[in-house]
């Protein structure tokens, strides 16, 4: 599981 | 981006453009909760801060102006230009009960503990149970007009939709992103008892729909 977020979604 | 993203971004645009509309054309706010309005400009407002600091696409940026933009037009309309017609005693649904809780486990469980990281999570937790003044007054109510009821379904779709997005994105990109979809889940169970009425006694010829 990644530790960051999807910075492209809304 | 992938089908689900974009139906569920256009989904929610819908949802904002259609209590917009259903404001403005009836120049009344009967029904609706300001309270629900002021919290989703929060969690627009807490979770668009990197507009300030970073670019990812045209698209990204004007819809997240547009999302801003209608979220604190829309509590203008409430709270301001057609404020005689908000239904305060009846949005009397205690928000701190929320905002304290959600900051707390903001602050507790994120990514990354720093400020933007901590807000950004925060908007994440606070929209997830943002709608529930607004399921709390047409409960007090009994009733809710057929563009509400409307208006509730997109917002409702548009997190389902976005759960279809991580499920996709977890098979072909290997991404999972547990804090969006804990609070995604959450967000779309407590639609779940509308969707049913919805799609039951929604439609046909009523003109408004009944909760329990």
């Amino acid at each position: 599981c990644h530790r960051t977020r999807a910075k492209d979604e809304l | 981006m992938n089908v689900f993203r974009l139906t569920g971004d256009l989904s929610h645009l819908a949802a904002i453009i259609i209590l917009l509309l259903k404001i403005w054309k009836s120049r009344s706010c009967a029904g609706i909760s300001g309270k629900s309005q002021i919290l989703f400009a929060v969690v627009f407002t807490t979770r668009y801060l990197d507009l300030l600091t970073s670019f990812i696409s045209l698209y990204n940026t004007s819809m997240k102006l547009i999302y801003i933009g209608c979220a604190y037009a829309t509590v203008y309309l409430i709270y301001v230009k057609f404020r005689a017609t908000y239904d305060g005693n009846h949005d009397s649904f205690r928000v701190e009960f929320l905002v304290v809780p959600v900051g707390g486990l903001a602050v507790l469980i994120n990514h990354n503990f720093s400020l933007m990281e901590i807000l950004w999570t925060f908007s994440i937790y606070l929209e997830s149970v943002a709608i529930l003044p607004q399921l709390f007054m047409i409960s007090k109510t009994g009733e809710a007009e057929t563009i509400t009821t409307h208006y509730l379904f997109c917002l409702g779709l548009y997190r389902a939709l976005y759960l279809l997005n991580w499920i996709w994105r977890y098979y072909f990109e290997g991404f999972l992103d547990m804090i969006a979809i804990f609070a995604g889940l959450v967000q779309t169970v407590l639609y779940c008892d509308f969707f049913y009425l919805y799609v039951t006694k929604g439609g046909k010829d009523r003109k408004k729909v009944m909760l329990p």
